[in-house]
């Protein structure tokens, strides 16, 4: 049991790490076990350092590196064991021009083996889409009311 | 294993039935605030037998049954399915698509099927597994939740890797 | 005591509405206490009806609808008692187009006889501001790098 | 009574001095992820005499000092002032500019001052009441924080109304 968490954590964090430089150049993340003799007694700490700070509390992080750095994980997570879709609603929200661009590639990256769907209003994200499916609310309520092959 | 279709009937704002084709692929989900968007996402934690009807925006279960809207009486029941792609027999079931529903109505009483076979919920639960599916895995971020993850005490978040191990 | 309190809460609440129907036309929504009799003693509901919709809890409402009816609120306080300035941290994340537009047309009208200093990364918000202050990390670390009459 | 001015000094991610002038109408401030734009607000609100240093994305109020980067060292200590228009007189003091400002060092050391004399907390807050300017006031929405007004309890909710009655 622990030769499988540890061997689980180690790719983990080695897909948490690449996929945050991705997102972050320049910065560096990595996650650390509180216990390493025996984890399941200690959590899991995520410790990020932005582009050219210090290391700090996650705390003091922004909005928008407080998301890059949860994607890090959830794409390290699924880097581990792969899920056959994702649904991911409005996860861009904090993210500036160029990180929604980022967080759109790595979507577009992964979707060749998973199925996406992503709730954005953000151009980056819905460019680059497959198909996009348009909800609007309708006499009966909700309604799908327009699906278009991205790219369009 | 991924979903090829979802289909809402009478689901929170959606009062009637509405069918949504998913290809394989990156699908972007657009539309005005209120639309109906999350509902959607809803709707899929419905199926895949999540309990916790607070995690679905409502008080209780009954209230993800379409309530009335433009004179719209409410209705009786609500009805989810999804269908997924069976062609990597992810599912230990020998057909090319599984379909999973799930069934609530007034009275409280609620159903789920395995391709039309009356099911239990912990068949359910199982049966996902198979595809690595879980009701509350991570491959699901709801509006508002991306920080969370980050935001979340350390023991939590190492179950997250004792889940996945 | 109950006097005042009562003359407050009348004159918030139809602040609240007339500005909760200029963000959300066709929409209703009003301030409802607990207990008439002895408001000290209950607390304060918000009932809001999107438009075309049957009165809903608060609960089910959507991150956009919330977040319309929750500048209605703040926008209601400040016709009553309005202070100096006000600060709004990206509060148009939930908005769709359309309602970002209306709430940056309600920042311009609050702002003629109150301060307003608004992050946001929203193209309606910003481009309805008199003065746009740009923040960058240089070496020093923040620092404000431009400053922009609006308009231009 | 609209701010002026707010001088930054080794606060948070400002590794030095920085001024911040303002107009009296709609400013709008834009900036990359992490450049600073939240911690400005931080800022104000600090001044203000907010205690929570939590409210302020702090651990402890030593952690809103600058802590170093790019090699610059951390600094000893932070210092933040507003300077208020008084024209309007809406502060009792016969002068048209009115400056508050807050400053904290690593020793823990903590001082306010208006217009350059020592005061204490009561007397900021006793002074900006009179321009009905509160630390915790609804004029100031952090980021993430605009639903919670929705998503809070009536009792709490009734409160506010209590404060501006
Ligand atoms: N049981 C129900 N019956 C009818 N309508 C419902 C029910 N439950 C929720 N709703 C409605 O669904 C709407 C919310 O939909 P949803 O949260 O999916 O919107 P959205 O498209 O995600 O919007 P946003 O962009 O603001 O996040 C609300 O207007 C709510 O009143
Ligand atoms: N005491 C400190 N010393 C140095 N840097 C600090 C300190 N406290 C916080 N920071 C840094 O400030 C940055 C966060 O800044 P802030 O939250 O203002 O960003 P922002 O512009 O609002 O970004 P976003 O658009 O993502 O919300 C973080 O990178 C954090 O490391
Ligand atoms: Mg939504
Ligand atoms: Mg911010």
């Amino acid at each position: 049991k622990l030769a499988v968490f540890m061997e689980a954590f180690e790719a983990i964090n080695r897909s948490f790490k690449e996929i945050f430089s991705q997102l972050s150049p320049e910065g560096e993340a990595e996650l650390i076990l509180e216990n390493y003799g025996d984890p399941f007694e200690g959590g899991l700490e995520i410790r990020a350092k932005p582009a050219g700070k210090e290391v700090r509390s996650i705390e003091s992080m922004s909005g928008g590196e407080k998301t890059l750095t949860a994607l890090a994980f959830v794409f390290g997570l699924a880097r581990y064991k792969p899920a056959p879709f994702y649904v991911l609603d409005e996860a861009d929200m904090f993210l500036d021009g160029d990180n929604g661009e980022k967080f759109a590639n790595l979507v577009k990256e992964f979707s060749k083996s998973a199925q996406f769907i992503v709730v954005s209003f953000r151009e980056s994200m819905v460019s680059s889409a497959d198909q996009l499916i348009g909800v609007a609310m309708q006499d009966a309520g909700s309604d799908i009311v327009s699906v278009k092959l991205g790219g369009q | 294993a991924y979903i090829k279709e979802i289909t809402l009937h009478n689901f929170k704002s959606f009062g009637k039935r509405v069918v949504v084709s998913l290809p394989k692929g990156f699908t972007a989900v657009v539309g005005a605030n209120g639309s109906g968007k999350s509902n959607i996402i809803d709707g899929i934690c419905f199926v895949l037998g999540r309990r916790s009807s607070k995690s679905m925006r409502a008080d209780r279960l009954v209230d993800l049954i379409f309530n009335g809207s433009n004179g719209r009486p409410p209705a009786d029941f609500t009805e989810v399915s999804l269908i997924f792609d069976n062609t990597d027999s992810a599912f230990p079931i020998d057909s090319s698509n599984v379909t999973v529903s799930r069934k609530v109505n007034r009275a409280g009483y609620c159903a789920y099927r395995i391709n039309d076979r009356m099911a239990t919920r912990t068949e359910i639960i199982e049966l996902l597994s198979h595809a690595a599916i879980n009701p509350d895995g991570y491959n699901i971020i709801m509006q508002g939740d991306i920080v969370k993850i980050v935001e979340m005490n350390a023991a939590d978040r190492r179950k997250i890797i004792d889940e996945v191990s």
